[in-house]
């Protein structure tokens, strides 16, 4: 299973639809301050089932959509969707027919979210399911968030040990 | 339960030590359990010695040895169960030149033993120059952002 | 009690203000006290704007933007009360290389103000470069730190 | 009162007497990591009389006594003097009569501290109260630690508000 291609809509400052390709080896991503790098993390651990708002820097969980900007209205829906291939075919039963696997989640304002797989309405715990068998998701701890090292440099030896229950 | 935690902890252990000596080219790193003899109760701390220097906790080392030693135990836990997906974002910023180089060694070397791809969003020239690609983000529009490839040698404008 | 606090609240709200603009070129921020009436028993929390993007909350902004933003909210408590000497601890770390240069402006700002003297620990090539002079720390030997005064142009071997 | 001189003598990193001479403006400290950089704030914050070991990245008061390197023994005592100009003659009472006051602080294994003040033997509290009335000492906001601005962005509004009353 191999993450391939990461697509953005109305998702924090990423207003306009965005492809971030996800390729083989070590791919960096820089720019200024400000302007969008972490945003980019943040969408590919809310596609993958984030459900705490707080880990999304937000008070609430439609902090994510796109609030608007100087010469743009707010949107009233986010969308982001990961493709990965799966031509190795070890995705979990009932996803593992076909070669590339489409995951969406869209929020839409009072509405709330909603997931898909390959265009299938999923529950969101299945999503989760998916990637947690995949040895990943969004608590994986190779995903190392802005300022999540000096938190396990400051952390008590007890909240420390969260990180080795993740390999256990 | 506590069968799984132990041993879980006996790898992470020897692939952190291993890491820490590689990342600061000698001297000696190890996980201790702390305040249980429960393993599911216990706390972690870590014990380190750079080179040349004495044996202590890692709240009384430097900021950027700090980071270098949190480095390490989050790659000796990645390595006892890779992911298909690992993103770092601006984790070297505390360290020196010197320390950034010896990070992408130890990053070209996840590469070689595992399929993962990997995402580092950084300021750092020295590791821009280390990635296989770049893409840039930018705010042409305030507000609204967009993604760009970077050829490597224009990196450094884009950074300021 | 309460009124030199309500006091030197508005002082600093002024001074934040002043300084946020400065270092983000426009945009509007404010000091906010929450959770009580009483100004003894309430929280601080800080509205920021920075130009053509939306009114929020500190923790919604970006890492370099937040650290920006507490840079201000420091130099308007010093402004209030300046002290005959500032340390600064590699503050600049999250910065990119457009906003360090802001940053050094508003640290020449203060320079002109005060008498304080100030000093500021750093990795950055930039802001090394716009000091009045620069002092190396070393370890030729292992584990025992030596003091050593560097020429500004042979500083980048240094930080390496 | 201006600061000009701060000797280190066996505190941490800085086992050999050392000099950092404090001038007008703006004074780099460069370095790699690890060097000793932060242990000189350090060293200035605690001869101003800092009370907390965990301020200074310790368990105990005693670790900012040089513990021993590859080729040198570790020390029992560990000493810094900070050097005032007092020309302007602003110092407190009882420290006003001379152009210089030297602070000094020392400690020593299995005694504790102790302070002189122009080589008189002065009481921790006084130390602190002569930096207090002169707009600075250990827990001056104009000191920041190396992560700080982190804990600033992280800390809860009430705990933020700290920063507010040192300016009162
Ligand atoms: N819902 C939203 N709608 C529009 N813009 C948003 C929204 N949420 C966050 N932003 C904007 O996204 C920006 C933050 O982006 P991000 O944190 O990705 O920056 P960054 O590139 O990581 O910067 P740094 O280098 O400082 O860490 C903020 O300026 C914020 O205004
Ligand atoms: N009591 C002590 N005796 C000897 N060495 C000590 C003592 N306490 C701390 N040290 C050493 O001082 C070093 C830390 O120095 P310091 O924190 O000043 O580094 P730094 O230059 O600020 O580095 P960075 O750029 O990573 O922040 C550590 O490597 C530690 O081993
Ligand atoms: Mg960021
Ligand atoms: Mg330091």
């Amino acid at each position: 299973m191999q993450f391939s291609r990461l697509r953005l809509t109305g998702f924090k400052s990423f207003v306009d639809p965005t492809d971030l390709m996800i390729s083989t080896g070590l791919t960096g991503v820089v720019g200024p301050n400000g302007c969008g790098k972490s945003n980019l993390l943040e969408a590919l651990r809310w596609v993958m089932g984030e459900t705490r708002a707080k880990a999304m820097r937000g008070g609430g969980m439609e902090d994510v959509i796109f609030a608007g900007a100087a010469s743009r209205p707010a949107r009233n829906y986010a969308e982001v969707s990961l493709v990965i291939d799966n031509q190795d075919r070890v995705a979990p039963a009932g996803f593992n027919d076909s070669d590339t696997l489409e995951v969406t989640r869209r929020i839409t304002r009072d509405v709330g979210s909603a997931y898909k797989v390959n265009s299938k309405d999923t529950r969101a715990r299945d999503v989760q399911m998916l990637f947690a068998d995949a040895a990943t998701g969004a608590t994986s701890p190779a995903l190392v968030r802005q300022g999540q090292i000096a938190e396990l440099i400051n952390a008590k030896p007890q909240n420390r040990r969260k990180v080795l229950e993740d390999a256990a | 339960g506590r069968e799984r935690l132990l041993t879980a902890f006996e790898q992470v252990n020897a692939n952190f030590t291993m890491l820490f000596t590689h990342l600061f080219g000698g001297g000696e790193a190890n996980l201790v359990m702390v305040e249980s003899d429960d393993p599911l109760e216990a706390g972690l701390e870590i014990m380190c010695q750079p080179p040349g220097k004495k044996l202590s906790v890692l709240s009384l080392m430097s900021g950027g040895e700090q980071t270098l030693t949190c480095l390490a135990l989050i790659f000796a836990v990645f390595m006892a169960n890779p992911s298909p997906i690992c993103v770092l974002d601006e984790v070297d910023a505390p360290l020196d030149d010197a320390n950034v180089t010896r990070f992408c060694d130890m990053l070209d070397e996840m590469c070689r033993r595992t399929e993962t791809r990997f995402l580092v969003i950084t300021h750092h020239a020295v590791t821009m120059a280390r990635m296989d690609r770049l893409f840039g983000v930018t705010m042409q529009e305030q507000g609204v952002s967009q993604l760009v490839s970077v050829d490597l040698k224009r990196a450094e404008k884009l950074v300021a």
